[in-house]
């Protein structure tokens, strides 16, 4: 599904340049549970911001379902992630005036979904993640972790085959992120890739592999 | 040094309400260790926003070092917040325009601290925080765990008694997370009252206290 080449991202601040992301590689077939983990820093939200076609390296190839997407413009990129990927930024980018439902709903209607079988998928993703009570409410009227949940309902919207979800559990408690876990885990049982960056080494180890990162670079790749 | 009793919290949402805070009773030594814990939307975060008085209940007293501050007015209260109170949000809240090394400085500068004094204190913030060679990266040029660690320095610089940290570890590696929590503890242990909600057991573990919450009430107060 996914071949990355000699991949590099740099930032520039000032006259000094930090190396993101170091000429790094990565093979990933459908239907993978992986956990990137690593310390603060070490490029693990580049990398998945370089996956889910958020954000373009400065050199090297990003192949996804064989084709080469690492020079696609803009709206090209757009139309990609729509249709098959699913992200959960680590800072949720929730749309402060519409509520939880219309949160949710958000790439339904940018997609042209049928406004009953909208309707019908928001009310279950609502329920699904705990929502139901909070539903009219508007992210500065929601908890973090409640915050954080929307945001996962919204990445599962349009039922994509990836999932990237950068940090979902980290505002959760216990037994709600299990909660959460349990239905990414029962995607990925049904055919969908699943790649989460996570802190939390128990969640890491529930993965079927781990990346570990420093600095840019890709050190361990295991089962 | 503080004293909760019968604090409520309601929220209103169209004909919706919340009981965030349901008549709540607490009382907190000065230099006391206290994890808050419990299921995310439980009301941790409210709890902390009344004692951080950044939110005034609805009902209820709260006496802070023998002063009713339950009545306050705005500028009261930011001038008690100011001198001896350092809070760190959940979702961080740091200026957007302001590079990491500005965001930590502006309490020192908007409490008129000497610059040469400002300036060391600031640059051994940066440095226990590990953030020195990103001192200059705005938020959207930093790490999710920078952005946390820019935020938990910018409220230990004006060097409070009373710390209040909503979720500091959330975004956190391990190791990074130890090395924060050993500085917070390390003011504790030179007087300072430290009150960390957490959804992380093992560091609810290290408190002398710990607060279950469910449902807007604290359930359990042990140590
Ligand atoms: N401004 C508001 N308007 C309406 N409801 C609110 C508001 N702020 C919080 N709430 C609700 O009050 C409850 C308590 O919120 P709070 O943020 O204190 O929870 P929390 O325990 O910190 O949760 P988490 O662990 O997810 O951060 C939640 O159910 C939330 O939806
Ligand atoms: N837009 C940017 N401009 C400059 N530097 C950046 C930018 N975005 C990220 N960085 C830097 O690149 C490095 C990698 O950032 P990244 O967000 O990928 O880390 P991370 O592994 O996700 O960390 P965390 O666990 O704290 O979320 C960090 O040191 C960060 O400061
Ligand atoms: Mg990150
Ligand atoms: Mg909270």
């Amino acid at each position: 599904l996914i071949h990355l080449s000699a991949i590099t991202r740099r930032f520039t601040v000032g006259d000094e340049t930090v190396q993101a992301l170091r000429g790094l590689d990565l093979s990933i077939a459908q239907g993978e549970y992986i956990a990137i983990m690593g310390p603060s820093g070490s490029g693990k939200s580049t990398l998945l911001n370089v996956l889910g076609l958020l954000d373009q390296p400065d050199s090297g190839h990003y192949l996804l379902d064989g084709r080469d997407v690492t020079g696609l413009d803009d709206d090209a990129r757009a139309l990609a992630r729509r249709e098959k990927i699913g992200f959960v930024f680590q800072s949720f980018h929730l749309v402060p005036r519409l509520s939880a439902r219309e949160n949710i709903e958000l790439p339904m209607v940018l997609a042209g979904i049928d406004p009953a079988e909208r309707t019908a998928r928001v009310e279950v993703l609502l329920r699904d993640y705990g929502l139901t009570p909070r539903a009219d409410h508007r992210p500065n009227q929601l908890s973090g972790g409640q915050c954080q949940r929307v945001a996962i309902a919204r990445a599962m919207a349009m039922r994509p085959s990836l999932i990237l979800a950068d940090e979902p559990t980290g505002n959760l408690d216990r037994h709600t992120g299990q909660d959460v876990i349990a239905l990414l885990e029962g995607l990925q049982a049904a055919g969908a890739t699943l790649i989460i960056v996570t802190h939390d080494p128990e969640l890491g180890r529930r993965a079927h592999r781990q990346l570990h990162m420093v600095d840019g670079e890709i050190v361990q790749d295991g089962r």
